[in-house]
């Protein structure tokens, strides 16, 4: 997180807001609501108030305008510059402008205006932007879905170190970036895509291009906003370049960014037991053309050109594959070899001698 | 706009001018007085380092695909470093 040069603040915990105007895009009351559950995402974590005035001079005005709308910073038109917001101060201090050439709504038809406006108001606060691409303080727009936002942790982070914190926080459990050298990093799932890994945790995942060392950390929303915020499972079908992605007993089929017609799909529609909750790990063979999945301490192994499961599945995963535990996290198959993730460590098996040649720190994956 | 050899065909007048923009709202890029090209290129170079290394792309101080990718992407108006 940062702040603004001299560490501007309000010297004061009960502010007041004033709406001056509205966008065509959205009812007063869903605007109104917008503005007064971004306030309560940074009141929850601080002792500030806010009080909404209708007359007046409010220490947070905020107004709807395009292009040049009196403050010297013109809007650009639809998308680019979506809004703007001051830092703590008099007359323009706080005050938050929206780009009305943006279309505004309240889910992912338009940009969300409480997104923008809880980021706008972190402004106003005395918020600058976050270096942290899971921070709301983060300066480009990404829609992290309709219900459910949690402020993240390195918000929290900053704006406690300006106010201190409050003494009414409903979700005190704030999602943390993943530190990719963290010594106890664990893993949700693991891709290939065209070329590319993805290395999945949380509602981020890793984007390792093979000729770089420096991993991409990327919102899942920002790629895929259909899909849930976390998944299990994902797997690469090179020759129908297709990847799956798993999430409790759903499956989302995509090609590239696009999620196939159809899909989610059920994973009892593949041939799993109904009564499956959820994939942990999957992985496709191509020697074999073979993909095997993992749940709980069992593995099912699926014929892609068949289309079907194989017989005589599910197999206990330590009789197949002795020495890597009972369960995985996520897998991934490079060069004759498996690398099973478990916790924070991997087991590189090779495929070939049916046995595990080399026990890696999970984080090694990302040359830490 | 320093821009890489293999990506000087990428780009028109017309991205090089939003490109100079972009730097100029978020990064405090400076108009250039007309005489001072040498230090006008060297304050690109560095705004151009800046951004790249806020948002942990490979600092090159060269105007690449990814860079200009990302200037497009929907933001805050808000400058991400200086006054």
């Amino acid at each position: 997180y940062n702040f603004f040069p001299r560490k501007l603040k309000w010297s004061k915990t009960n502010l007041t807001y004033r709406i001056m105007n509205y966008t065509p895009d959205l009812s007063r009351a869903e605007v109104d609501r917008a503005f007064k559950k971004a306030f309560k995402v940074w009141s929850d974590v601080t002792p500030l108030n806010f009080t909404r005035i209708r007359s007046g001079i409010a220490d947070i005005m905020i107004s709807f305008g395009t292009k040049e709308h009196g403050d010297f910073y013109p809007f650009d038109g639809p998308s680019g510059l979506l809004a703007h917001a001051f830092p703590p101060g008099p007359d323009y201090g706080g005050d938050a402008h929206f780009d009305d050439d943006e279309t505004w709504s309240d889910d992912s038809r338009g940009y969300s205006l409480f997104l923008v406006a809880a980021h706008e108001f972190g402004h106003s606060l005395g918020l600058e932007h976050s270096r942290d691409p899971g921070a709301l303080m983060f300066p480009i727009y990404t829609y992290t879905g309709k219900t459910g936002f949690v402020l993240p942790d390195d918000d929290v982070q900053g704006i406690q170190e300006l106010y201190g914190a409050g003494d009414r926080d409903p979700n005190p459990k704030h999602p943390k970036t993943p530190e990719k050298c963290d010594a106890e990093l664990s893993l949700d799932a693991i891709t290939e895509l065209r070329g590319e890994m993805l290395i999945f945790k949380d509602r981020f995942f890793w984007r390792l291009h093979p000729q770089m060392v420096e991993a991409e950390l990327v919102l899942l929303k920002s790629f895929w906003p259909e899909l849930p915020n976390k998944i299990d499972a994902a797997y690469e079908n090179p020759i129908k370049d297709l990847v799956f992605m798993f999430k409790g007993k759903k499956v989302w089929a995509m090609n590239g960014y696009d999620i196939i017609e159809g899909f989610p799909k059920k994973i009892y529609e593949m041939g799993f037991p109904k009564q499956m909750k959820r994939i942990d790990a999957a992985v496709h063979v191509k020697d074999t053309g073979r993909t095997l999945f993992f749940s709980g301490n069992k593995f099912w192994s699926y014929d892609e050109e068949k289309e079907v499961m194989e017989t005589g599945y599910p197999r206990l995963i330590e009789e197949e594959f002795p020495g890597i535990g009972d369960r995985v996290d996520a897998v991934y198959q490079r060069n004759g070899y498996l690398y099973f993730f478990n916790g924070s460590l991997q087991f590189e098996y090779s495929i070939w001698s049916n046995r595990i040649v080399r026990v890696l720190h999970t984080n090694s994956i990302f040359w830490c | 706009i320093p821009i890489p050899l293999e990506d000087s065909h990428e780009f028109t007048e017309e991205d090089l001018q939003f490109a100079e923009r972009y730097l100029r709202t978020h990064y405090d890029l400076r108009p250039n007085p007309a005489d001072v090209m040498r230090k006008s290129a060297n304050t690109l170079a560095s705004k151009l380092r800046e951004m790249q290394a806020f948002f942990g792309l490979e600092v090159t101080g060269k105007l690449n695909e990814e860079t200009y990718e990302l200037m497009q992407q929907p933001r805050c108006g808000v400058p991400d470093v200086g006054e």
